[in-house]
């Protein structure tokens, strides 16, 4: 199972711009 | 004309909706130990596309709470929003009631904040010029 801090950063990251 | 820098100093959407604005945003934020405020930020756009019926979607907005919220002891993000709108949060995550919206009114707080602070200091700032 995911830790907070892993389901936190997952969220994050799928929000940043992605390289074009 | 359409240079980076160019882009980047119109607005603060344009410079983070490129990986490589958002980066050199992210480096400037690290140096002023506020980068939580961008975390932030990002965190309620992707709660926002996370589907609500998801277990996982509770978890994490949670966890947006705890780390950005809660936190009593200097967190840059609690201190930048209303009371109403911690307590609006407090209840949505206690009452385990979500929606896609719940963090929109804190996200447009820290964003008001950051256009009118590190966002300009960000625009004068030696990382930016030198770029």
């Amino acid at each position: 199972i995911d830790s907070e801090d892993d389901l936190l950063q997952e969220c994050i990251s799928s929000a940043m711009p992605k390289k074009k | 004309p359409d240079s980076p820098l160019a882009r980047w100093a119109k607005s603060l959407h344009s410079l983070l909706g490129d990986k490589e604005g958002a980066d050199l945003f992210r480096r400037f934020l690290e140096r002023q130990r506020c980068v939580d405020t961008l975390d932030f930020w990002f965190a309620c756009n992707g709660f926002r596309q996370m589907d609500p019926g998801d277990a996982k979607t509770l978890r994490v907005a949670k966890a947006i709470y705890k780390r950005y919220i809660e936190s009593g002891g200097g967190g840059t993000v609690a201190k930048q929003l209303k009371p109403p709108t911690k307590s609006f949060l407090r209840d949505c995550v206690k009452g385990q009631r979500l929606d896609p919206s719940m963090f929109d009114q804190a996200q447009a707080e820290v964003q008001a904040s950051m256009e009118d602070n590190a966002y300009r200091l960000f625009l004068s700032s030696d990382i930016y010029l030198e770029y």
